[in-house]
């Protein structure tokens, strides 16, 4: 599971039988006690009932494989919808999307809660992440434009079945065998330079006693202790495992200088990772100072196999284009069937690229019919919401 | 020696928790996902909000609610403009 917190929103985002809507409640009152939101169902902010007014609310997911073993309101998404209804002052709607019968995913949506635009006098005071006169124009939630928001793009993918040779990697045993190997060959390298170091020539690194003075110093308790923290603790062999499933080279560092990836190996098996990624400095001025995110979680056993993958870093962001991107991903997991969800604000794109509204309409218009190698289109379902547009695509391998 | 800028995030492991998870009883893949925004943008928040808005909100505090989710701390990754937990099951 994962959690994202920016100044003016929080994702959550659950696995298993976890309650998520069971916190709610109590995420609306810190956002009210702890960071000073406008709050409702109470005269003091000190009331437990204080919570904070949601701007918008979004709510979504996929059928479960075992909805009877899921706890609270999560049993039914009939029993989600009267959950977030009863919790959200006004409401809001509630979609399916994708076959009945097949791999169909949920949507719960609010509508912007225009009491809470900003004052028409733009903040000049900003710095580091507050506002700017260039945030306030540039698809900032201005002054000129309330209710509006910063462009928004979130790309979910959702895989099933996963090829099981591939799901190995997510076993604890198979990733321990991995960072052994791993470190077996950095230590034989380490020898290696030792070697070349003491005779000042390539020695082959068979003929290097494994015994010698080098040898034992490699072997210290200080290394043997990294051997059993790399081998055997959770983040240790996540990032042995980004690495080795090809995870790492979604966003490289060679493109994504700051990026950063959190990522961790439960036991018996199980992976989940989060990276940030701060916005290279060679991007299009939009994207200047932004930091976005991914996030990946994987449940390898045969029988209900699922990894999914979400990110709000924009396609094209010097980087991949969203096409590629699934396929890099698509390729990791190798899943029988998998859906795309794009959801991205209307007109995001319009300008950053430097092409006319024609010229970005005919890319995404482009974009929804984009083929995935090695996989069959069974559905693709477009949502014109509000000020959000919803692309859904299903797919089955062929 | 490896010196990461300041736009950097910086991780920090809750070892207390990672340590001994257990997820042999997991089961259901698919995750539920709920955003909750309280402001258009990170550039629009409220007057009464903290400068830094749901960012200022100390780790310790979201624990209380991760009970109620059924969630622990595993691991923070922390940058300017976004904190990533990552949680346990």
């Amino acid at each position: 599971s994962s959690m994202f917190v920016f100044p003016h929103k929080l994702i959550l985002k659950t696995c298993g039988t976890t309650t998520l809507l069971l916190g709610l409640q109590r995420m609306l009152h810190i956002a009210a006690a702890n960071a000073g939101f406008p709050f409702r169902n109470a005269v003091s902010v000190d009331h437990v009932r204080a919570a904070a007014i949601p701007y918008r609310v979004f709510y979504s997911r996929k059928n479960f494989l075992f909805p009877d073993k899921q706890r609270g309101p999560h049993r039914s998404w009939k029993q989600e919808v009267k959950y977030l209804d009863d919790m959200i002052e006004g409401g809001g709607s509630a979609y399916m999307v994708g076959r009945m019968n097949g791999d169909h995913w949920y949507l719960y949506i609010t509508s912007p809660n225009k009491t809470l635009t900003p004052p028409l006098t733009p903040n000049l005071e900003a710095v580091n992440g507050h506002p700017t006169p260039e945030s306030m124009s540039n698809g900032g939630s201005g002054a000129n434009s309330p209710g509006a928001h910063h462009n928004d793009e979130t790309l979910e993918i959702l895989m099933t079945d996963l090829d099981p040779e591939i799901a190995k990697q997510f076993f604890l045993s198979n990733a321990s065998a991995v960072a052994t190997d791993k470190l077996a060959a950095e230590t034989q390298e380490a020898r290696r330079k030792a070697a070349v170091s003491r005779n000042g020539l390539s020695t082959p690194i068979e003929e290097v006693d494994v015994f010698d003075n080098q040898g034992a110093d490699w072997l210290s308790a200080k290394k043997l202790d990294a051997i059993e923290e790399l081998t055997t603790e959770g983040h240790a062999l996540g990032t042995v495992v980004s690495e080795s499933c090809g995870l790492s080279q979604v966003y490289p560092t060679s493109v994504y200088p700051d990026a950063r990836v959190d990522a961790y190996l439960f036991s018996p098996c199980g992976f989940s990772a989060n990276g940030v990624i701060p916005a290279p400095a060679t991007a299009h001025e939009d994207q200047h100072n932004s930091t976005h995110y991914f996030t990946v979680h994987v449940t390898p056993e045969p029988g209900f196999s699922f990894a999914s993958f979400e990110t709000n870093v924009p396609g094209r962001q010097n980087g991949k284009t969203t096409a590629e991107i699934i396929e890099h991903v698509v390729g990791i997991f190798r899943p029988g069937r998998f859906s795309v969800t794009v959801f991205e604000t209307k007109g995001r794109s319009a300008n950053p690229y430097g092409m006319g509204d024609e010229g970005f309409k005919n890319l995404a218009m482009q974009r929804l019919v984009d083929p995935v190698r090695g996989y069959r289109r069974i559905d693709r379902i477009v949502h014109d919401f509000e000020d959000y547009d919803l692309v859904f695509r299903f797919y089955e391998r062929e | 020696t490896f010196s990461p800028s300041e736009g950097t995030p910086h991780l920090t492991i809750n070892h207390d928790v990672a340590a001994d998870l257990d997820s042999s009883n997991a089961f259901e893949g698919p995750e539920k996902l709920l955003e909750v925004w309280f402001a258009p943008s990170a550039a629009a928040l409220p007057a009464s909000a903290a400068p830094s808005g749901l960012k200022s909100v100390p780790a310790e505090t979201w624990v209380g609610m991760l009970d109620m989710v059924n969630c622990k701390i595993l691991s923070v990754l922390e940058s300017e403009a976004v904190d990533a937990y990552l949680l346990s099951e």
